[in-house]
């Protein structure tokens, strides 16, 4: 599903160069769990950015279900995320003005084909059950506690029952407990054929996926099986 | 140094009410090193919030350093902030158009008593040495990453110099490698007198507290030294 051939990201601010990602090579195919681990600073946001079609290279190529992603124009990109990808953003990125319900809702909106028969409404109310947060539906984000947010987040990013899910930190401000509980959700996707990529700094996270890559200075250091 | 009886924080939305905060007891003395864990949405950032004078309570008494905190002005608050406080946001709360070290400057234009020599700007460059984040002084926060962003909140708290530093889920996106230096950084800190308060949800982080103290559904349940 996911295949990168030499893909490089390099930031220019005036003069210096930030080289963020240097020539990955990567594959995934559909049905993984994945976790991506490494310092900070390494590119790993970077990296799910542009497997999520929010960012573009600035060499190599990406290709995702076949298609030549470093190729398309914004509103493909726009469209195969919509129908596609579910993303959980390292900075929770949720409007402020709106509760944790309309939050959920919002990608219902950008759903071109109707592939989904329940209502924007009961999908969102659903996806907010599965993460613990039938009570607080009504809150706005100010309202929530920041693990709380991380939740809204998640719920956010399986409304639209996408077949890639990508989660960048999704239990950083979560317990040992309620991190398990999402643990469960992505288990969950994935015994039913979601592929799931997720970075997280936690080893004992990072344990649940399937295979572990490592990221050090902008490329893959180290790609291995998960042994349970 | 904090000395809290009775305290409560109930939020009133519409015809429901939160109890945040339930009848908390607390004495934390100076010089003190404390973690605080529990479950998402137990109270911990409402607690970290009225130690830091951000918040007021809605019953009981907050004594900081002697003085009444929930008798007290807006403007006595922030001059007690200003001189006294180091916070780090759950949410790190950094500004959007202005580059790290220009964040790390702005609470430095608060402190009114001239009780620190050496100029904003050199103190600024040093703290975000100590976070590691030289090479990344003049990056506005969109152009950092998230563990980049946490150290930017994390060396704002310090540019002042304050006696008690308040640090929520301070690395809650960071590595281990950089978590432990984040630790080394208040461990010098602690040494120097300087309390520190910090929750986490990680047991590992906690470790490094000398007292931890755990919170559930707005009490505290247990109040434990650390044994190394
Ligand atoms: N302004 C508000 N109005 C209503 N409820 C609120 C408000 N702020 C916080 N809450 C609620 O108060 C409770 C405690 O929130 P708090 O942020 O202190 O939790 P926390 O322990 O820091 O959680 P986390 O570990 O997820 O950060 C939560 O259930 C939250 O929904
Ligand atoms: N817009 C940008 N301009 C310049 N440099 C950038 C920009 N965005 C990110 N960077 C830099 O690229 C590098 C990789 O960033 P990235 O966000 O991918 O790291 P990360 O591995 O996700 O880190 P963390 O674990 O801290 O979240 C960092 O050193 C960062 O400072
Ligand atoms: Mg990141
Ligand atoms: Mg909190």
């Amino acid at each position: 599903i996911i295949q990168m051939h030499r893909l490089s990201k390099v930031y220019s601010l005036g003069e210096s160069q930030v080289h963020a990602l240097r020539s990955v090579d990567l594959t995934i195919h559909q049905g993984e769990f994945v976790a991506i681990m490494g310092p900070s600073g390494s590119g790993k946001s970077t990296l799910m950015n542009i497997i999520g079609c929010l960012d573009q290279p600035t060499a190599g190529e990406y290709h995702l279900q076949g298609q030549r992603v470093d190729r398309m124009r914004r509103s493909e990109l726009a469209d195969i995320r919509a129908a596609t990808i579910g993303f959980v953003f390292q900075g929770f990125n949720l409007l402020s003005r709106t509760s944790a319900l309309e939050n959920v809702e919002i990608p219902t909106q950008y759903l071109r084909r109707r592939k989904l028969t329940e209502s924007p409404r009961s999908r969102a109310i659903e996806a907010l059950q599965r993460v613990g947060l039938q009570d607080r539906m009504h809150h706005v984000p100010s309202q929530l506690s920041g693990g709380q947010q991380q939740r809204v987040a998640i719920a956010r990013s399986l409304v639209n029952q996408p077949s890639l899910l990508l989660a960048d930190e999704p239990t950083g401000n979560l317990d040992s407990t309620t991190s398990e509980e999402i643990m469960d959700v992505f288990h969950n996707l994935n015994a039913q054929g979601i592929t799931v990529v997720m970075v997280t700094h936690e080893q004992d996270i990072a344990q649940h996926a399937k295979r572990i890559l490592v990221v050090r200075d902008g490329i893959i250091v180290s790609d291995t099986a998960v042994v349970k």
